[in-house]
């Protein structure tokens, strides 16, 4: 899966998802990707975030709306998506997954759970091209 | 300098790419930049998770999901089982924009990206009917079956439900989870 958040010149925030599922999965299952607040939400207001990982358990939380609410109480975008992710493992210990969060104003984090680490892409005029960048899970 | 932005989810680079070239280079809208980002991602196949030839399912068939959402409008367009169609984002861009439904499932988004003139073509590919043929060869493991007979962790479907299980057992929220790095949604 392909979970993305972009804010443009004129401050237009928005958010998008593509993706195969999960391997092997009944015919007929659908994951977290396109349903907004579980796979990606936005709101201009703001800001946006994207998840990825395990869709069966993604969509039970809304892990995308959860970090764009906790941005709205003040809270930054890296601990926002941590709280989403700790609200999944809270009843799913093994659970797998990540989430990209963006604040309107470009401050973004990212949080994760299950894996050794989590890469995600990201560009802006700072750093000038694109960069990979990696953060612990919790 | 913090804005414009593009970020997505595990090291796409090139999707990550196309998408700053067109929110930035090109000064197109984030609508835009999500929808260019995504698609590079189904054409390059990304990770084999995103796309056409990735993920089969149990019957060994390649659907697609996607969904796109402009968070100044709170508009947004999203499609799922997508079945026999490339372009799943672009889909459910066009759902976003010639539609007031938010989401098309199956079959019926299929008919419905065939009337916006989107061509209809197999997602199966050598790579996602081999991978499905070994799954099969390997019994079938691993799946998402629970309280059913045969034993799902050993066995083959056709599954039916196994009613020794107690109700207790079944409520049981214990989960166990087969998604990674490479397997994900």
């Amino acid at each position: 899966t392909i979970g993305m958040i972009a804010i443009d010149t004129a401050g237009r925030i928005a958010a998008g998802t593509s993706t195969n599922g999960a391997k092997f999965k009944i015919p007929g299952r659908v994951g977290d990707s396109p349903i907004p607040g579980a796979g990606a939400y936005a709101d201009g207001s703001v800001g946006a975030a994207a998840a990825t990982g395990d869709g069966d358990v993604m969509m039970r939380f809304l892990p995308s709306y959860l970090a764009v609410e906790e941005m709205r109480r003040g809270t930054s975008p890296s601990y926002a998506g941590e709280l989403a992710i700790r609200r999944i493992v809270t009843y799913y210990p093994d659970f797998v997954g990540a989430i990209v969060v963006l604040r309107k104003d470009g401050e973004y984090g990212a949080a994760c759970h299950g894996l050794q680490s989590f890469q995600f892409s990201v560009c802006n005029s700072q750093l000038g091209q694109v960069t990979v960048q990696t953060v612990s899970c919790v | 300098e913090k804005v414009p932005v593009v970020i997505n989810t595990w090291p796409f680079i090139n999707a990550t790419q196309s998408a700053w070239n067109t929110v930035y280079l090109k000064k197109k809208s984030a609508l835009d930049a999500v929808e260019k980002g995504c698609s590079t991602c189904e054409d390059e196949q990304c990770d084999g998770t995103v796309g056409f030839g990735g993920s089969p399912d149990e019957s060994g068939e390649t659907t697609l999901d996607a969904m796109i959402m402009d968070g100044m409008t709170m508009n947004m367009g999203a499609v799922a089982a997508l079945r026999r169609v490339k372009n799943a984002i672009s889909v459910a861009r066009y759902v976003l924009e010639h539609t007031q439904h938010s989401l098309l499932v199956g079959d019926l988004a299929t008919q419905f990206a065939l009337s916006m003139g989107f061509k209809e073509e197999p997602l199966e590919t050598n790579i996602s009917h081999n991978m499905w043929q070994n799954w099969k060869e390997n019994d079938c493991q691993p799946n998402f079956w629970v309280n059913v007979k045969p034993d799902p962790t050993k066995s083959c479907g056709p599954y039916t439900p196994d009613t020794n299980i107690t109700r207790r057992h079944k409520n049981d929220p214990k989960h166990r989870s087969i998604f990674s790095d490479k397997n994900h949604d």
